[in-house]
C-alpha cells in the first residue's frame, strides 16, 4: 500500500497474533470451558418476568453495572497488546473511551447462542425480552443481531484476539494526539489479523465481512449514547448516584 | 483528557495483574 516503513515480517506477524492472542484470553472474562459447563441454561419464564417487572431505572443500572464489568476486562485487554502502552497516555484514554464498549460487543458473540438467539446475562442466557424494562427495544434487537450475525462468522479465538485489537485501534479516532502512531499499529494488526485468517484457511470474504461489522459497532455504541442521554434526561439523579463512575466517566 | 478520565487513567496506570 505504498508504506514508506519497512515490511513486516512473516516472524513478527507470528508474534503479534500470539501476544494478542495470549492478552485476549487471559482477559476474556469467560473461559470457553466455562461456557461450555454452563449448558446454555437459559432463564425460566418467572425469573423472565422478574426482570421485565423491574423499574426502568433499576434495569438500567443492572446494564450499566454489567456493562462496566466487561470493560474493565477490554481495558486489561488494551493494556496487554504490543505497543499500546507505548501510545501517549491521551490516544490509550481516547482508544478505549471510544472503542471499549464496541469490543465488548465483539466479545459477546463468545457467550452468544444463535439458536435459542440469547446472551449470557446475570448468571444466565437471556433473550431480547429479559431487557424490555430498558425501554430500548430497537437498540437491543440490533444488538442481538450484531452478535448472531457475528456468531455466524464461527471465528476461532485468535481470529476474535485480532479483530477485537483491530476495532479497538482506529486510528480514525478524533482527539488522537499521535495518529501516525495508531495508525501504524492498526496496519500490524490488519496484517496479523489477515495473516491468521490466511493461516486457518478461511474464505476470501471473511476480512471485508469483519471490515463491514465496524461501522455496524459504530452505529450501536451511538445508539447507546443516545439512549443513555435520553435516560438521564428522566433519571438524572439515578445516574449520577447509583450507575458505576468508570461508565460514567467513559459515556457521561 | 486525562483529567476527565481518572478512574480510566489509574485503570491504565495499574500494573497488568
Amino acid at each position: 500500500n505504498g508504506d514508506a516503513s519497512p515490511p513486516v515480517s512473516m516472524a513478527e506477524l507470528d508474534h503479534l497474533v500470539q501476544i494478542i492472542s495470549k492478552s485476549h484470553l487471559e482477559t476474556c472474562q469467560y473461559l470457553r470451558e466455562e461456557l461450555q459447563q454452563m449448558s446454555w441454561q437459559s432463564f425460566l419464564q418467572d425469573e423472565v418476568e422478574s426482570y421485565q417487572n423491574k423499574p426502568r431505572e433499576a434495569m438500567w443500572q443492572l446494564c450499566a453495572v454489567k456493562i462496566t464489568e466487561a470493560i474493565q476486562y477490554v481495558v486489561e485487554f488494551a493494556k496487554r497488546i504490543d505497543g499500546f502502552m507505548d501510545l501517549c497516555q491521551n490516544d490509550q484514554i481516547v482508544l478505549l473511551k471510544a472503542g471499549s464498549l464496541e469490543v465488548v460487543f465483539v466479545r459477546m458473540c463468545r457467550v452468544f447462542d444463535s439458536q435459542n438467539n440469547a446472551v449470557y446475562f446475570d448468571g444466565k442466557f437471556a433473550g431480547p425480552d429479559v431487557f424490555r424494562a430498558l425501554g430500548c427495544d430497537d437498540l437491543i434487537t440490533s444488538v442481538f443481531d450484531f452478535a448472531k450475525s457475528l456468531c455466524s462468522l464461527h471465528l476461532t479465538e485468535d481470529e476474535l484476539a485480532l479483530f477485537s485489537a483491530f476495532v479497538l485501534l482506529s486510528a480514525d479516532r478524533s482527539w488522537l494526539q499521535e495518529k501516525l502512531q495508531v495508525e501504524k499499529l492498526q496496519q500490524k494488526t490488519q496484517l496479523a489479523l489477515q495473516h491468521v485468517l490466511q493461516k486457518n484457511h478461511r474464505e476470501d470474504g471473511v476480512l471485508n465481512k469483519l471490515r463491514c461489522k465496524v461501522a455496524v459497532l459504530r452505529s450501536l455504541c451511538s445508539r447507546h449514547t443516545e439512549k443513555l442521554s435520553a435516560f438521564r434526561a428522566v433519571y438524572p439523579d439515578i445516574v449520577r448516584t447509583h450507575f458505576p463512575p468508570l461508565y460514567k466517566e467513559l459515556f457521561g | 483528557l486525562k483529567e476527565k478520565h481518572k478512574i480510566l487513567h489509574q485503570l491504565l496506570q495499574n500494573s497488568t495483574s
